[in-house]
């Protein structure tokens, strides 16, 4: 069996990144 | 440009007052939040796990146990690691938004009240 | 429990957006749908608009790990044997995963814009619109082309001078709107109309009767968006004259006419804006309501800045500032930045950053670093 089904942890977590969407992200 | 998001839907489970109290919402979709990353195979391999469904690939990656009593979870991923999370209510419910590409539209297809989170490291399954 | 399956490639198309309490409003109400808008494709900001309200979206991003799943039926079901259970209950349904998500979208209260791309200037011309690339096209149009709720585009629109002549929307020149607003109060005056009950068509009638024979270029729209521009909306189609907006207008125009080249005394600066108001007007004046558009290069004289003239960068302004008058009143200096104070702080604060505050007796003085 050449897979894996994983979860590989991180220790924090982060979520101060904000940015304006432009059209194109927002139909990427 | 501009799109008009169809709301209809959402409107009428706003206005029914048919709200999410369970991990699922009424219309039967939920929200999995993992601090980590789920590594899932990208191709099938020949193993029970692997299946499809409406002619997608798709694979059995877990086991998820929640008591609503004490809003505990637990997460079995593949056969070796457990996770140990709870069930959350969203400050600020999130709404679902789906993006045809070929149409060119947008709709908002749900609303999710609550999610199971899984911020814990991964214990062993012993 | 609940077995957990997910797509080998998951959908891309899902995206999350926070429902605020006002978006919740505003699914809910009667009123017509959210729209995503924007002012192009390439390069400006998509804004999330209702019938009413407009607000910037801004994408939050996360580190987590989350999937969106939905009830299914599997095609083949397995059995699953007790020992994979690890002890917990069998499970009775299924879940699968479709998309992932590694961001939110937040919502931000911001103020509808309108494009006034291909929106032409009248200026009383006679064949307007000719060939404006706008013929053929709506009000509606131009409010649908804007990133703005509908009802912010139609305050704005009047804010701006926007009229619609000849079937073409189109913005009213500064002469323009001067000449009408002038032409219009002194209709009024000479007919005794109420100040505070003007009627769109009574106020055009009684301004035909004062133009001259022949095309006049004050059609009943024009006078529309005078009153509407000038003034405040009564519950009965009628205007209430908004006399400190008017008083504001004429002396702006004062200031350009009188002391674009070089500083006026202002007790003469005064008495010039005073005498370009109708007779008998009655509006008061203050040098104070038109901060924003004046300096005073030296004690007890006034001089007009231009706003096309203040630099866009910040500390080129500041400088530019002091160079004009090398010590402000808060009050005084805080129009003429606070359109580059985009975080929302408060607006010492901000002018702290780039400038120096001292107390003079119990006003607060601004000067340079």
């Amino acid at each position: 069996k050449n897979f894996r089904i994983w979860v590989r942890y991180k220790e924090g977590f982060s979520d101060a990144v904000r940015k304006n969407v432009s059209w194109h992200d927002l139909w990427s | 440009p501009s799109v008009a998001i169809s709301t209809s839907q959402v409107r009428a489970l706003l206005l029914s007052e048919n709200r999410q109290t369970n991990v699922t919402t009424p219309m039967g979709n939920m929200m999995l939040e993992i601090q980590g990353d789920l590594e899932i195979p990208e191709t099938s391999h020949a193993d029970d796990r692997f299946s499809s469904h409406e002619g997608v690939d798709i694979v059995k990656f877990g086991l998820l146990h929640v008591n609503m009593e004490t809003k505990s979870a637990t997460l079995f991923i593949g056969k070796k690691q457990r996770l140990l999370g709870s069930v959350v209510k969203l400050d600020t419910p999130l709404g679902l938004l789906k993006f045809n590409h070929k149409s060119g539209t947008v709709e908002m297809q749900d609303i999710f009240s609550y999610k199971v989170i899984f911020k814990n490291r991964p214990l062993p399954i012993m | 429990s609940t077995n957990l399956y997910s797509r080998l490639s998951c959908d891309p198309s899902y995206k999350l957006v926070q429902l605020t309490p006002e978006l919740l409003e505003a699914l809910t109400s009667d009123e017509p749908q959210l729209q995503f808008k924007c002012f192009d494709e390439k390069r400006s900001d998509v804004v999330l608009c209702s019938a009413r309200r407009t607000w910037l979206l801004r994408q939050k991003n996360h580190s987590n790990t989350v999937m969106l799943m939905r009830e299914f039926l599997p095609e083949d079901e397995q059995t699953q044997e007790d020992s994979s259970l690890f002890g917990i209950p069998r499970p009775i349904n299924d879940l699968l995963g479709y998309s992932r998500t590694t961001y939110e979208y937040e919502t931000r209260a911001t103020e509808g814009r309108i494009n006034l791309d291909l929106v032409p200037i009248y200026n009383g011309e006679v064949n307007f619109p000719g060939e404006s690339k706008l013929k053929g096209r709506t009000l509606k149009d131009v409010f649908d082309n804007s990133p703005s709720s509908e009802t912010e585009c139609k305050v704005r629109w009047y804010q701006l001078g926007g009229c619609v002549v000849n079937g073409c929307p189109c913005i009213l020149s500064p002469d323009m709107l001067s000449n009408a607003l002038h032409v219009t109060l002194m209709s009024a005056l000479a007919e005794s109309l109420d100040f505070d009950r003007l009627h769109p068509c009574e106020t055009y009638e009684v301004v035909q009767k004062d133009v001259e024979k022949g095309r006049s270029p004050y059609v009943l729209e024009v006078v529309r968006t005078v009153l509407a521009k000038f003034g405040t909306p009564n519950d009965d189609e009628t205007w209430k004259l908004n006399r400190r907006q008017v008083a504001q207008w004429y002396g702006v125009r004062a200031l350009q006419k009188f002391a674009s080249r070089h500083s006026v005394p202002l007790e003469e600066f005064l008495i010039k804006w005073k005498s370009t108001f109708p007779p008998f007007a009655g509006f008061d004046i203050d040098i104070k309501m038109l901060r924003g558009w004046f300096c005073e290069p030296t004690r007890g004289t006034v001089q007009y800045v231009s706003k096309d003239t203040l630099p866009v960068d910040v500390k080129d302004r500041f400088k530019m500032l002091f160079k004009l008058q090398s010590q402000w009143d808060l009050e005084a200096f805080a129009p003429f930045i606070e359109d580059l104070n985009t975080k929302g702080l408060k607006i010492d604060t901000f002018i702290m950053k780039y400038a120096r505050k001292r107390r003079i007796g119990k006003k607060i003085v601004v000067c340079s670093r």
